[in-house]
């Protein structure tokens, strides 16, 4: 089973 | 003041295309340098960036950098107004609430304007850092909007392996599994229809179909689409809007529990 990551786990809020 | 002129309405017509599936609202940050949008989706889960060149426009005017946060379904029948072959001109005062649009025909017998309110967006902007990719592929739009649709039709996952030989997409679901392998090209004759791989380490990574075929709809824009992968990073899928810039969309992976 696979689950979808967010953006958030790579890319930082700037 | 801002205005920006474009002869060919229609490409702002197909990056509104290319982007309101994804995204409801978007600010377009305008400086002395172009158009920039950037914004994910409500999940997310993808990202959109575009970016018009200010020496892409057939006029180019901005004397201090605005934001202009627009309604997209608004500002999509605002540009269905537009024909295709008129003239496009958006113009706003400097901290203005409204956009202005500007249609004129070919002949100059027609002239429209439509005035927008804009939106105040509370807008995060994200610092994508500048990656090598694993894998480079290039192939022609139209049939990576044909694949996303038809593997579409057997499961909400698409896998792309991409090894030196060429790239694979897989998808499986209740009626079945289907495998889509392209090879690279090998004499290409025209670039538009080449299918290239540049690897570094073959690459395998699984992506929800539902955002792949939002993506397609920028196959307008561009002949060639162009995917990079890295292991455990978001996938980029880019399209060249003509001689003024580019769209990217960036997609987080799907991975195991």
């Amino acid at each position: 089973r696979k689950s979808q990551m967010s953006l958030d786990s790579y890319f930082k809020v700037i | 003041m801002f205005e920006a002129r474009l002869v060919q309405s229609s490409i702002l017509k197909k990056v509104l295309e290319a982007i309101k599936d994804l995204l409801n609202e978007a600010t377009f940050d305008c400086s002395d340098s172009g158009i920039q949008l950037q914004a994910m989706d409500n999940s997310h889960v993808s990202l959109v960036s575009m970016n018009l060149r200010s020496d892409g426009f057939d006029k180019y005017r901005c004397d201090r950098n605005i934001s202009m946060g627009m309604n997209l379904g608004s500002m999509t029948k605002i540009l269905k107004c537009a024909a295709n072959e008129d003239v496009v001109t958006m113009k706003a005062q400097d901290n203005a609430d409204t956009v202005t649009f500007v249609f004129e025909s070919p002949n100059q017998e027609k002239v429209s304007d439509y005035e927008m309110k804009l939106m105040n967006l509370d807008q995060e902007h994200l610092g994508i850092p500048e990656t090598e990719y694993a894998c480079v592929v290039r192939l022609p739009a139209g049939e990576f909007a044909r694949i996303c649709r038809d593997l579409s039709q057997f499961g909400e996952s698409v896998v792309i392996s991409c090894t030196k030989e060429g790239v694979k997409f897989s998808s499986a679901g209740d009626i079945g599994s289907a495998n889509i392998k392209l090879a690279q090209t090998s004499n290409v004759d025209k670039e538009e229809l080449a299918v290239t791989v540049e690897m570094q380490e073959p690459v395998t990574l699984t992506f929800a179909s539902r955002y792949l075929n939002s993506f397609t709809k920028a196959t307008s824009l561009s002949n060639v689409v162009q995917l990079s992968m890295s292991p455990d990073v978001p996938l980029v899928v880019e399209y060249r809007i003509g001689e003024i810039g580019h769209i990217r969309y960036y997609l987080a992976p799907k991975i195991e529990d």
